[in-house]
């Protein structure tokens, strides 16, 4: 473990304390696409059934299971929550997030490290999480004025993978043959996604305006 | 360090 990799897992941790907040303490999710949320709870679902077969440290098992039980309650409470749902703006969340699965899902038929199960479903995981966030930086663009919790939610949640990035470049002057094309190639789409949205996240902070994104 | 196969990252 790094220091870029613990950022890294903390602001993830933290970005998703910052949703579970919003929805369970103002019982709001308006904002949120709930299909980016589905993909993150299936990302979970495919990356972490190592869970059941290995153990690595407490630290991973216990972040693992807190990522699983956050993202599918997430989901539950934005599909069947009667308060919550109703803020969840359904006819803007229209992104085609079934588009993203197959191909992602075919890509690592065809590219991984090794031919097995868990492994084929981990690369999966990987490219799906690279573009999950596509959903809900399209919705960011079409509901107007974006409040702050789903803004920060959003710019943590990007910040995550772009600590992996640096605790990928430490590791890799650190360590032995210590190389993850796969990993590292997805974690920089991942992040490329968020660039735009990043610069107008800290736009908006610097000149204390509200976070919009050009339509 | 743990080697290169484990996938010791979240």
């Amino acid at each position: 473990m790094n220091i870029f990799r613990l950022a890294g897992d903390m602001s993830h941790l933290f970005s998703i304390l910052l949703l579970l907040l919003k929805i369970h303490t103002i019982k709001s999710c308006a904002g949120v696409s709930l299909k980016t949320q589905e993909l993150y709870a299936l990302v979970f679902a495919t990356r972490y059934l190592d869970i059941f077969t290995g153990y690595i440290s407490l630290y991973n098992t216990l972040m693992k299971m807190f990522f699983l039980w956050s993202s599918f309650t997430i989901v539950w409470y934005m599909r069947y929550h009667n308060v919550v749902r109703r803020s969840y703006d359904k006819d803007q969340d229209t992104f085609r997030h079934y588009f993203l699965i197959l191909p992602c899902f075919i890509l690592a038929l065809l590219v991984h490290e090794k031919f097995t199960f868990l492994e084929v479903l981990w690369t999966f995981s990987l490219y799906l999480e690279a573009v999950a966030i596509l959903p809900q930086l399209v919705l960011l663009q079409r509901t107007r004025n974006v409040d702050n919790l789903t803004g920060h939610y959003v710019f943590f949640l990007g910040a995550y993978r772009s600590f992996y990035i640096l605790n990928w470049i430490y590791r890799y002057f650190t360590e032995q043959n210590y190389y993850k094309w796969i990993t590292w190639i997805s974690g920089l789409v991942q992040t490329a996604l968020y660039a735009d949205f990043f610069y107008y996240y800290v736009k908006s902070w610097r000149n204390s305006e509200r976070l919009q994104l050009p339509a | 360090e743990v080697s290169h196969e484990a996938k010791d990252e979240l």
